[in-house]
């Protein structure tokens, strides 16, 4: 501007010029985003559902740095904001977002930073488990995107329409499939005298398969009674995670895989996200028999901090290749018992970067 | 961020049944909104 203003041979009005330009363009992407975001909320309602589409901008999105991108974005939220800006901030946050302010456990102040406030705790009796015990809980806020029961030797579960993705691949190569269902739900006297958590934790240990040094197989036949639940958190909903039945925690698996977003339009056109974006899967067995919960990060939320293993570090610089996805496993001692989890207890936090 | 929940939902068998069956009903459906703590199923 000042140079140009000053007579040094420049147009003056160009960078006014490009932007306004730029501007009105931004302008432009967004009306177009919010129509097409409209016309798939009225293609839902109506109980249309759009199918997988992979377009060039979602093989675009393979391709850029999405890990430095997701720790820079980390990086930027860490910053520790004035007193006073704080509230002004996060209140644009919970605007933009739909966070609910009124149920942050401390005053808005109290936040360091936006990555503070975002893995923030809620005051005590915001969120009452539902204490049936037969009941299972959701273990985190958000929305419902899928569920239901799965069968088959080899289940599969939808990302979207047209196209599906592996239980065995989203918990790991051996986990719960093939189980082994014969002659082993059940012991003989002695165990009689066990509450029935006991016994189905023991025997369902018995007959998981979650890591071949575990245990040696019997026999083998497809799985019975195995159900799913997807659940997709919004950018301002509360990101902890809670456990949904009182279980023993087994086996921890961290794969670290990309950092592809997973909103609506991801899901939709890029194949493989739930399978190949990094995430911490927890496995191991409640009174219905195996539990298993895969907590999935994202670009803007990377990192996944878990409460019973706080030394985990997730969403680090990658300098192998991602193209074999072999996850880190821990089993939890004692082996065979594992670490038991009360319903509605906290067990790990999504974070920025 | 997203989570997935796997899991096994056998009803106890007894002593006169041969295998046990799976029994869980969800009270959600696509789409809606849910909360730390409220129920996914029985």
């Amino acid at each position: 501007f000042s140079s140009a203003s000053n007579g040094g041979g420049g147009n003056p009005f160009l960078m006014p010029g490009a932007t306004v330009a730029t501007i009105l363009m931004l302008g432009a992407l967004h009306v177009r985003r919010m129509y097409n975001d409209k016309k798939i909320e009225e293609a839902r309602e109506r109980g249309i559902e759009l199918e997988f589409q992979p377009d060039a901008k979602a093989a675009f999105m393979r391709l850029l740095p999405l890990r430095p991108i997701s720790r820079l974005w980390g990086s930027m939220t860490s910053v520790e904001l004035p007193v006073w800006l704080r509230p002004h901030v996060y209140r644009a946050w919970a605007r933009a977002f739909h966070s609910n302010l009124e149920e942050a456990a401390f005053p808005l102040e109290g936040y360091a930073s936006l990555q503070e406030f975002f893995v923030r705790t809620l005051k005590e009796g915001s969120r009452p488990i539902d204490p049936d015990p037969q009941c299972l809980v959701s273990p985190v806020d958000g929305t419902i995107l899928r569920f239901g029961e799965l069968k088959g030797v080899r289940p599969m579960i939808d990302q979207v329409k047209g196209f599906s993705y592996s239980v065995s691949a989203l918990l790991g190569a051996s986990s719960f499939l093939p189980l082994i269902t014969e002659g082993s739900v059940h012991e003989g006297s002695s165990e009689e005298d066990k509450t029935p958590t006991e016994k189905s934790k023991k025997t369902s240990w018995r007959i998981s398969l979650a890591s071949p040094k575990v245990q040696d197989p019997v026999s083998v036949s497809p799985v019975t009674g195995l159900f799913y639940c997807v659940i997709y958190l919004k950018p301002g909903d509360y990101h902890r995670v809670h456990s949904p039945v009182d279980w023993s925690v087994l086996v921890r698996r961290h794969f670290s895989g990309h950092l592809l977003p997973l909103n609506e339009r991801a899901t939709r056109t890029i194949s493989n996200l739930y399978v190949e974006n990094e995430r911490v899967v927890l496995e191991g067995a409640w009174q219905g028999g195996l539990m298993a919960m895969a907590a999935i990060g994202a670009t803007n939320v990377g990192s996944i901090k878990l409460f019973t293993e706080p030394d985990l570090r997730t969403n680090q610089p990658i300098r192998k290749s991602l193209h074999v996805q072999q996850p880190e496993e821990r089993i939890y001692e004692p082996e065979g018992v594992g670490m038991m989890i009360k319903k509605g207890n906290e067990v790990a936090a999504f974070n920025m970067g | 961020s997203t989570v997935v929940l796997v899991f096994q939902a056998q009803a106890p068998k007894s002593s006169n049944e041969e295998d046990s069956s799976p029994e869980f009903n969800f009270c959600v459906k696509r789409g809606d909104r849910i909360r730390v703590g409220e129920a996914l199923g029985r």
